[in-house]
């Protein structure tokens, strides 16, 4: 009933036993320190057109223009199986076969982690689309997250304001809210009169990405997209990389942590330097036994 | 030099905002991809050397480390082929603090259906504990890869030196079978 419950040193994690969705995270090392979270792979259908007025402006390499204003939910009930060791426990969560991730976390670390699969992103019905990667989550963040820039400032981004200009009625209510997210974005709650007790989700990326809070207590970062209309910004093609002629996977990590807002801060800012700074590995063969090699 | 000219080229051409964010014609596209690969080519020369050195100056005999640059979709020609003896892992850690990163190599399985039974070993002496996961199945059908490997084995580099080498010792051996840690599949049900 309460659902699937995986734990390690500093998190309960439950899955949903109707889905398979991760249904709530929680800080076992810190009290009240706890959030509904519902991670899901979505898809945003590509804009078409052929540029020759605003309201045929097509989605492409430059432009992200959605055709709906909000996104397509993909198959509700997941296939989740998990594997469990003496060093880390992975859940699988297969959504459809171009879209799945790995949550991995070691049973002594702060940091979890979504190792995603996306692609090829089919195209048979002759629409591009834009896949995220979408948090909800119950943090009361009052239309505000953050992004980083270039790795080092935060930037507040709120929704559908700008600090130096009136935003006007003209622009579209997800683009106009999707930023740039070079290494880290996070929303938290907005009431902090008691720094421990208000909750703070980081998501850490591997990669530049596009992403943004479109609703209060949401965090989606667009992991993956595929379109077929040039958007006349001139590159001359459409964004259809077409490798193995099936379209391109790619595999990539979102590195994720909950943790109170007093306490984030040291968290991410440590882990993402590991991710810039990742260790190199090599192998070679060797006739001594181990006691010889030492 | 000539080594650290290429990664120089490949830094100062990949900046241009076309290879970052993908902005750019697919031919050109690719040419950022062969610059890259160079650079990471040439960067491989430079780890050797500088491992090959760093061992001898312990007196400790030359190896010939093959990087697996195609371990972001878990294939690796070495590990995959050494299905018995012993390797080495050397693992470099350029941050300037200790780090404890998970480091994870593909194998194959055996014709009795299991991997080889591995036994790792630290710069210490101690045995490090690992497991043997069976790979996610989105992995084995990745379009483009090229490996028969259907696991891999995990481990953590506990307190790598700042910017400094550890080596593990693995000895791999067929003589008995590998237990493999299970995928168990949840039994998700909307009904319920």
């Amino acid at each position: 009933k309460q659902g699937f419950v995986f734990e390690n040193d500093f998190y309960v994690i439950t899955l949903d036993s109707a889905t398979g969705h991760v249904s709530s995270i929680e800080r076992k090392d810190q009290p009240g320190i706890s959030a509904s979270v519902r991670q899901e792979f979505m898809f945003y259908n590509g804009m078409r057109g052929f540029n020759q007025n605003f309201s045929d402006r097509a989605s492409g390499a430059y432009i992200f223009r959605p055709e709906s204003q909000a996104p397509l939910t993909m198959r509700d009930q997941l296939d989740v199986s998990f594997v469990a060791g003496d060093v880390l426990t992975e859940i699988r969560a297969y959504t459809e076969d171009w879209a799945s991730h790995v949550i991995r976390f070691r049973s002594d670390s702060e940091v979890l982690e979504s190792e995603w699969i996306a692609g090829p992103i089919p195209i048979d019905d002759g629409v591009g689309k834009e896949l995220i990667s979408r948090f909800v989550t119950d943090i009361r963040n009052g239309a505000k997250f953050y992004t980083d820039s270039n790795g080092k400032l935060t930037e507040p981004r709120t929704r559908d304001y700008r600090p130096t200009f009136e935003l006007g009625d003209d622009t579209e209510a997800v683009s106009r809210n999707y930023y740039p997210v070079l290494s880290r974005s996070y929303i938290r709650d907005e009431d902090q009169s008691d720094p421990n007790l208000s909750r703070q989700l980081t998501i850490l990326t591997d990669r530049a990405q596009g992403g943004g809070s479109i609703v209060d207590g949401a965090l989606e970062l667009m992991v993956h997209r595929r379109l077929l209309y040039d958007d006349a910004f001139g590159v001359g093609e459409a964004l259809n990389e077409s490798a193995f002629g099936t379209g391109l996977v790619a595999r990539g990590l979102h590195k994720f942590i909950l943790t109170s807002v007093s306490n984030a801060a040291k968290l991410y800012r440590a882990e993402e330097v590991k991710d810039i700074m990742r260790p190199l590995y090599a192998f070679a063969p060797t006739s001594l036994s181990a006691k010889k090699w030492l | 030099e000539a080594e650290l000219n290429l990664m120089r080229e490949a830094l100062g051409i990949n900046q241009h905002h076309d290879a970052v964010t993908g902005t750019a014609k697919q031919h050109v596209t690719d040419d950022y991809y062969r610059i890259l690969h160079n650079a990471n080519v040439a960067g491989w020369k430079i780890f050797e050397a500088a491992a090959n050195s760093a061992s001898a100056v312990n007196g400790a005999p030359k190896l010939a480390y093959s990087p697996c640059p195609r371990l972001n979709i878990s294939e690796c020609a070495f590990t995959e082929s050494t299905t018995s003896g012993n390797f080495i892992i050397t693992v470099y850690n350029p941050l300037g603090r200790p780090q404890s990163p998970l480091i994870v190599f593909p194998v194959v399985a055996l014709e009795n259906g299991s991997p080889p039974t591995y036994v790792i070993t630290d710069p210490e002496g101690n045995t490090v504990p690992h497991d043997v996961f069976p790979l996610p199945q989105p992995i084995l059908v990745l379009p483009g890869r090229n490996s028969n490997a259907e696991y891999q084995v995990h481990f953590v580099a506990r307190d790598l030196p700042p910017v400094g080498f550890a080596s593990y010792h693995v000895s791999v051996s067929t003589a008995r079978k590998n237990r493999v840690k299970r995928e168990v599949k949840l039994k998700v049900n909307r009904s319920k």
